[in-house]
């Protein structure tokens, strides 16, 4: 089972 | 003030199409080098880049910085209205609550005004590292396209394994699998025909095809797309303009 990863998880807020 | 104007309306038709289904509230920026936009889709997972460079405008002035605030799907009601020859040029005040689109017919026989309220959208603006990846392709954008349409019908998820001397696209879903292999080559007459890899390091990565069926969509700007692949980063989808870029920045799935 594969499970979708998030932006957030490689790009910080500014 | 702004003024941007477009020789063929259809170019900011075209950027509009290639990401307008997959975000809906975006603040365009308008500087003086340009037009920047950013969004990221509900889900999190797809960001949106967009660059217009002042090139790409047949007269371009920004005296001061403005963010105009979008809604795509209004936009896009408004864009369906002039025609794809005619010039489209945008118009603004420095401190605006709409944004003025107006169309000329090329012998200013025609001369068609439409107002788009602006809205005051709160998004925030995630900070692109300047990314290391292990393998650059270039492809055909139709390639891309045909890739993602054929194995998205079998599977919500894709595969794409990068080794160095192939291009592995793989799908496996209830009704059953299907693998595409491309390999490099250069067609002289047709250098846009030609398929590139730079490699690295050999890389595996899996992405939801139904956001891979979003970004397919920017092919209406490019006969090329880049697709750079790093095990440590969202992949990056960019598709050329003449003057700037648009670009997806699509988030992995990972074995749980």
């Amino acid at each position: 089972q594969q499970k979708q990863r998030t932006l957030n998880e490689f790009f910080p807020n500014e | 003030m702004l003024e941007a104007k477009f020789e063929e309306a259809s170019l900011f038709k075209r950027i509009i199409d290639g990401f307008k289904d997959c975000v809906q509230l975006v603040n365009f920026q308008c500087k003086q080098d340009g037009i920047i936009a950013q969004a990221v889709d509900d889900s999190r997972v797809l960001l949106v880049s967009l660059e217009i460079g002042v090139e790409a405008f047949q007269e371009y002035r920004c005296d001061h910085p403005i963010t105009l605030g979008i809604d795509l799907a209004s936009l896009s009601k408004i864009l369906r209205c002039g025609n794809n020859n005619d010039t489209l040029t945008l118009i603004a005040e420095d401190t605006p609550d709409s944004v003025m689109l107006l169309f000329e017919d090329t012998k200013k026989d025609r001369i068609a005004e439409f107002n788009l309220k602006l809205m005051d959208i709160d998004a925030d603006f995630l900070k692109i590292e300047e990314l290391v990846y292990e393998s650059t392709l270039n492809l055909p954008a139709t390639e891309f396209v045909r890739v993602v349409r054929e194995l998205g019908q079998l599977s919500d998820s894709l595969n794409i394994t990068v080794t160095k001397e192939t291009i592995k696209f793989a799908c496996d879903g209830d009704i059953g699998s299907g693998t595409i292999i491309l390999r490099p080559f250069i067609n002289m007459e047709n250098p846009s025909e030609s398929i590139k890899l730079e490699m690295d390091q050999p890389v595996e990565l899996t992405f939801g095809a139904k956001y891979l069926a979003d970004i397919v969509k920017g092919s209406a700007l490019s006969d090329k797309v880049a697709i750079r692949l790093s095990s440590e980063a969202p992949a990056l989808f960019q598709f050329d303009l003449k003057a700037g870029f648009l670009q997806f920045f699509l988030a992995p799935k990972f074995n749980d």
